[in-house]
């Protein structure tokens, strides 16, 4: 049975399995620092491009999406062991730091990088 | 708590270490934004700009040489004239407790070495205070240079570094950096007195500390080569046998 699944595995080369629309990905989106209510000490950026994963994580994990080898397991053992025990999430894989300028309570300007701030990319795990 | 944003979303999440950083240096939603106008401002904003883009990026050619750097301004003190033509201005410092995720690698104060106060050109510099010292002089080891400021050329930048590792860095509690800006009237003293009458608010120094955190996450180890993915780029008969 596993190698049913794995027959269907797309190699590098092979197209992507299943509408790319659906498929796990990363969406762009942009917020302020005013509608999370910061803009009161955040100077500067002015926009905030966090961004987030969405979408399907398929049975069948395409070759580049990153997934551990556990991922891969746990979608076998939803598939022929235990449906309770869940398929893989599509999450961010990646990160970047942002910089950010902002005045404390007491009036000092703080320069800072905050890590693992911006979604660079994604994955199913 | 002081200093608490009211945005519900933050109380969900106490035990994120983002969350607590942020509520730390957050003033409340209620208050009004600190005003900071001037040089500190202006100084920041450029450092910031030559350390990310619009965006907020970090830029990879920066030259900060650190992930934070705090500008303090100095308490507000009233400059008392002294005899002759020198005036002192007391600045005190006030100092967080050292945080044990972040180095201190870097000391600045940054002060205007020229002042113009009504006509009146004055030249200017900085001390430490040292209680009940008959010399309250940087030793040559505890500044390492002085050199223009970005800001204008009425601006120097002095590195004391050593001196405020040596003093004040290990403290658990709230410490205070006091320096002395001292100024001289270039000619004759006239006046002096009465120029220094409300300057106490005079835009004249600022404090800027540079860290490293020293509590950056491990990053993370690369997948196994010998794992599943490397597998399916040859041979799907491969992972058959391995799933057995």
């Amino acid at each position: 049975r596993a190698g049913s699944i794995a027959s269907k595995i797309p190699g590098p080369s092979q197209e992507h399995y299943g509408p790319e629309s659906n498929q796990c990905s990363l969406h762009h989106f942009q917020v302020s620092f005013h509608q999370l209510g910061w803009d009161h000490w955040i100077i500067a950026p002015n926009l905030y491009t966090p961004n987030y994963c969405k979408g399907a994580c398929s049975r069948v994990l395409r070759y580049g999406l990153n997934s551990p080898n556990h991922a891969i397991i746990q979608n076998l053992v939803n598939e022929l062991v235990d449906q309770s025990v869940p398929q893989p999430a599509c999450v961010p894989y990646k990160y970047v730091p942002i910089s950010i300028l902002l005045i404390e309570a007491n009036g000092s300007i703080l320069y800072k990088e905050y890590e693992d701030m911006i979604a660079q990319s994604c994955t199913c795990r | 708590m002081v200093g608490q944003p009211s945005t519900a979303p933050l109380a969900e999440a106490p035990t994120s270490p983002l969350i607590w950083e942020l509520l730390e240096e957050a003033p409340g939603k209620q208050q009004k934004k600190p005003q900071v106008l001037g040089h500190p401002m202006r100084y920041m904003l450029e450092l910031y700009q030559r350390s990310a883009d619009a965006r907020g990026h970090p830029r990879k050619n920066r030259t900060i040489g650190a992930t934070m750097v705090r500008l303090v301004r100095p308490l507000v003190n009233v400059a008392r004239p002294l005899r002759g033509p020198q005036h002192i201005q007391t600045l005190d410092f006030r100092l967080r407790p050292n945080q044990v995720t972040y180095q201190l690698v870097r000391a600045i104060v940054v002060y205007r070495h020229q002042l113009h106060l009504a006509g009146f050109h004055l030249s200017c510099h900085v001390e430490p205070w040292v209680q009940k010292s008959p010399t309250n002089h940087f030793s040559s080891s505890e500044i390492s240079s002085s050199k223009p400021s970005l800001l204008s050329k009425a601006w120097t930048e002095m590195d004391i570094t050593q001196h405020v590792q040596q003093r004040l860095w290990n403290h658990k509690r709230h410490g205070v950096l006091r320096l002395h800006f001292m100024c001289q009237q270039q000619k004759g003293s006239e006046g002096l007195e009465l120029l220094w009458h409300g300057t106490s608010s005079l835009d004249t120094a600022f404090l800027l500390l540079y860290f490293n955190d020293t509590h950056k996450s491990v990053q993370k180890a690369k997948l196994l080569p010998g794992g599943l993915e490397e597998l399916m780029e040859r041979d799907s008969s491969l992972l058959l046998q391995r799933a057995r």
